[in-house]
């Protein structure tokens, strides 16, 4: 593979919280973000995947001081929606890899996913760009996921760990 | 907001597929992305959000020549792992704003939607990063979608109109 992965990061200052079953259909999207920005919340990472019958989620990634508010206005949000419920989850870390072109091939991806396979480590979302790929991880399994990704990419001899609370 | 769109881009050349209702366990990601990797399949984006009673879908946008490639290979994987279905499109397009921190407050994304929204655009996938929002739509919305973004942000005077095929 031409790429290569120069670092790897540790967040764990953040939230996991989702509103799931809403329509799949315009405007959905648009009112639920409409409502997280009139109060400010910190976004990290906005995750929609494919629906199933015109009906979907949309996963958010935020700082986790943010989230009894956000779980809040989505709640508000919810029998306006239709939506199913919301789902929130304080108790996560964000591992990322970072490097030119980390996401063009499946190679450098399965082998992140493989590291973290291999230490019983569930990846509970993904989120993936040129760029950067981030999986988001239980807590407590934040500080083992980072250095399985540090040694499947050998990392540590460039210190490129970063660790942000 | 101190953020700053500083361009959009909108990109055809590129297909929807994604393994449904796959077991959500260690292990998985792993195996269906070491499948594609075996093949060279070019991924652009790789979603995972939230599952339901330990069960979720993986979603990828891959350049569209990838497409029959992509979906005999996540066919093969199926009855493996016990998932419900593949779902694919190639008749889609990518619309992504792009600028320092855009995905940091909920208002630059919920512009973007709002912009989709008022011209009855569906989202079908999202994916954002603190530098990008990617949006997948319908193939022939696409052009709509992008001059969506443009008057929204104001974008036409940057000439950062950037289409790819
Ligand atoms: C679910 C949500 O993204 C919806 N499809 C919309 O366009 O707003
Ligand atoms: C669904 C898939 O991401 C699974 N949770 C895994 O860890 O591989």
């Amino acid at each position: 593979e031409k790429v290569v992965v120069t670092g790897a990061t540790l967040n764990k200052g953040i939230a996991k919280v989702a509103i799931c079953g809403v329509p799949d259909r315009p405007g959905v999207a648009a009112r639920v973000f409409g409502a997280l920005a009139r109060e400010g919340i910190n976004v990290r990472l906005i995750i929609q995947s494919v629906g199933q019958e015109k009906v979907t989620d949309i996963s958010l990634v935020i700082g986790r001081s943010f989230l009894k508010q956000a779980v809040k206005i989505l709640e508000g949000l919810r029998a306006g929606l239709k939506a199913r419920e919301i789902q929130s989850d304080g108790s996560v870390a964000e591992v990322s890899i970072v490097g030119s072109g980390v996401a063009g091939t499946a190679g450098v991806a399965s082998r992140m996913f493989r590291a973290l396979a291999r230490r019983r480590i569930n990846i509970q979302l993904i989120s993936s760009s040129e760029i950067r790929i981030a999986c988001i991880v239980d807590a407590a399994s934040g500080e083992r996921a980072l250095r399985a990704v540090h040694d499947e990419f050998q990392l540590y001899r460039l210190r490129r760990r970063l660790v942000a609370a």
